[in-house]
């Protein structure tokens, strides 16, 4: 799932 | 994924749709600005280099196609469609937008979160994007009237960055270690941007009148 911090936004 | 941050994805979505039924359905580009049309696909090549890397979500992933595809397709439009290219304002489009590119990137290589080559391009996309509109926010104020379907582009694409903003302040007070300041910044001064442009988009839809940019 989304990884703290990673570039989850587009 | 939060409120804020679906509705901002769904009007950005639904400004290049507007842009795209302008295209299609005049056969025209006027108004529109090819170089920040350009700056665009730089800025979703740039940003979605983990496409194929990091998979993130099904949405995720067709969004970012959504956008690299409906962005190469404009500006493919522009430039080759035989109808659409001939209406394109090449005279009122002067802004001299490699400055864009080039101070965006020299400013990712100083600012950024980690000095690695994709996160040097990924800055360098949020970077980009706040200054994109540029080109086409002095075009319109260069050609005057404005035709709806413009007006209502641009006015999607400006408040598309609001609601992130508003994404950010929630995830900020909801998630522990929340930090995207890179972003956060650059995209108040993406939001700023379109401040006189909002102002005066409000005014001509109070007064029911044509929206007129001061010259």
């Amino acid at each position: 799932q989304e990884k703290p911090n990673s570039h989850d936004e587009l | 994924m939060n409120i804020f941050r679906f509705a901002g994805d769904m009007t950005h979505l639904i400004s290049i749709v507007v842009l795209l039924l302008k295209i299609y359905a005049t056969k025209s580009c006027s108004g529109i600005s090819l170089k920040t049309q350009e700056l665009y696909v730089i800025v979703f090549l740039a940003r979605y280099l983990d496409l194929f890397t990091d998979f993130i979500s099904v949405y995720n992933t067709v969004m970012k196609l959504v956008f690299i595809g409906s962005s190469l397709a404009i500006v493919w439009c522009m430039r080759m469609h035989r109808a659409v290219k001939r209406t394109y304002d090449k005279e009122l489009d002067t802004f001299r937008h490699y400055f864009l590119v080039l101070g965006s990137f020299v400013l990712a290589l100083l600012l950024h979160e980690k000095f690695t080559f994709q996160e040097i391009f990924w800055a360098f996309s949020i970077y980009l994007e706040a200054v994109a509109i540029l080109p086409q926010l002095v075009m319109l104020q260069r050609s005057g009237n404005v035709d709806n379907l413009t007006g209502q582009y641009v006015f999607f694409l400006g408040a598309y960055r609001a609601f992130y903003i508003l994404n950010w302040i929630y995830r900020f007070f909801t998630e522990p270690h929340f930090s995207r300041w890179i972003a956060c910044l650059s995209g108040l001064v993406q939001t700023a941007f379109y401040a006189d442009f909002f102002y005066y988009y409000f005014i001509s839809w109070k007064n029911n009148a044509k929206l007129q940019l001061p010259a």
